[in-house]
């Protein structure tokens, strides 16, 4: 909250785009306006009408260096936007930095994301720390398509202005926290010596020689991939990873998904039947990579580019009573399969398994 | 000023941290402190805040993670405070 805690005193707020940008089309900045403000109508009683010719509550503008307010915007990046909290004149107020690549989509700096970050200041909220938060200070893009306000920001506005009328109260995803004990995971994958868990839209990326797991948005390194990715692995040798989600995979080498992707995962060999992929690990040692699939496995030859004969087969007729896996890596010659809140080692020379944890091991909780 | 031994030595990073920590943790720009004076570095005491702000580790010292994190393009507002 900012201090003082600002509101506006009504509900019925006014708004009004004072000028554009040349590198945007004026509907596409329209747009971007109309639905940066329906994230926040969404989850209070709020409403915005758009005025033109009068004074606004909020007034929209974009601004190149000093533009008289005390705060000089400061060229390419650095400073994208800044804005006033609640008040008349220029409180409210947003003012964009006219020297950045605005855009509608993952490249330069998405104007929607950038504004409905401002807006929750023109309404009173200040920043957050919790780095999955719209209101956390810095820039980070999420597809517009899939963009959901975080349940730290919807508590934030909802504590100043109230609830939504809607009759079902929206709710927004949680930031994943690396020692949060219920944690689950969707996709897990080693990576160049580290590893990545992959969680809703975020990846907690474990570095070996570093105490400390870093938490990111998946599309921080790949904005063209979508969140929720559902099995990963890593082929070694190609140095590369592959990322499935429902019907499709990803090949990425490096920050570059390979063009041509996503592609059908059957491809790769699997029958029409099945829909998704649940978890995947590849064994650098033999070029085979093993598929899991609700109770059942595939596996794969890596040099052959086909599904060997013989599959699927029950996977507890060959790792034991895993149950479903929902994600799987292999390291230093064991494979961990994870399962809800809990991690299976498995030993593939012994075919046992010799190790069972908790699914935030890797963690140092 | 303290500065971590693997961070650059440059005017740059004095540059840089400052007018971060001026723009967003409402560091007083004539900060100077007073030669006898008991209270922290308010430069070391602004660089905790901000490093507790982004979950940082909190060395008051302009660390490379430190540095990282004020390079990212951000939001004008400051973390702390009013804007008005």
């Amino acid at each position: 909250f900012t201090p003082g805690n600002p509101k506006w005193k009504r509900n019925n707020l006014t708004y009004r785009i004072l000028n554009y940008t040349p590198k945007m089309r004026q509907a596409d900045v329209d747009e971007a306006v109309r639905k940066a403000l329906s994230v926040w109508s969404n989850v209070t009683p709020l409403t915005f009408q758009k005025v033109e010719d009068k004074e606004a509550d909020i007034m929209i503008s974009f601004a190149y260096r000093d533009h008289r307010d005390n705060s000089p915007f400061d060229g390419p990046n650095g400073q994208l936007a800044h804005a006033f909290q609640p008040g008349d004149n220029i409180g409210g107020d947003v003012h964009l930095d006219e020297e950045e690549a605005w855009t509608k989509d993952g490249r330069g700096y998405n104007l929607f994301i950038v504004l409905a970050h401002e807006l929750g200041h023109s309404l009173g909220l200040s920043h957050s720390d919790d780095p999955g938060a719209l209101m956390f200070p810095n820039y980070s893009y999420t597809d517009p398509n899939e963009f959901l306000l975080p349940q730290d920001d919807i508590n934030g506005i909802q504590a100043i202005y109230g609830r939504s009328n809607a009759a079902v109260q929206p709710t927004g995803p949680t930031t994943p926290q690396a020692c949060d004990p219920n944690l689950t995971f969707d996709a897990i994958t080693t990576l160049r010596g580290e590893i990545f868990f992959f969680k809703g839209r975020y990846m907690l990326r474990k570095h070996p020689a570093r105490a400390e797991t870093e938490l990111n948005f998946i599309s921080l390194f790949w904005p063209k991939l979508p969140s929720g990715i559902q099995a990963a692995y890593e082929n070694v040798e190609r140095d590369e990873i592959l990322l499935f989600k429902e019907d499709k995979y990803w090949v990425v080498r490096g920050y570059d998904i390979v063009p041509g992707y996503p592609k059908p995962i059957y491809r790769l060999g699997f029958p029409k039947t099945v829909k998704r992929v649940n978890a995947a690990y590849s064994d650098e040692s033999t070029g085979k990579t093993y598929f899991f699939v609700a109770d059942r496995y595939w596996r794969y030859d890596e040099k052959k580019k086909s599904m060997d004969r013989g599959y699927p087969r029950k996977i507890i007729a060959d790792f034991g009573r895993i149950g479903r896996v929902d994600a799987a890596f292999q390291k230093d010659g064991y494979v961990y399969f994870f399962h809800e809140r809990t991690q299976y080692q498995f030993d593939p020379r012994a075919k046992r398994i010799v190790g069972k944890m908790n699914s935030i091991s890797w963690f140092n909780c | 000023f303290p500065v971590a031994p693997e961070a650059e030595d440059d005017g740059k990073t004095i540059q840089l941290v400052e007018s971060y920590l001026e723009n967003f943790y409402n560091l007083q720009r004539n900060h100077r402190p007073h030669l006898r004076s008991r209270d922290e570095n308010p430069v070391v005491a602004k660089l905790k805040e901000m490093q507790e702000f982004f979950g940082l580790q909190v060395t008051g010292k302009p660390d490379p993670d430190t540095l990282k994190m004020m390079k990212k393009p951000r939001c004008g507002v400051p973390d702390i405070g009013q804007y008005m």
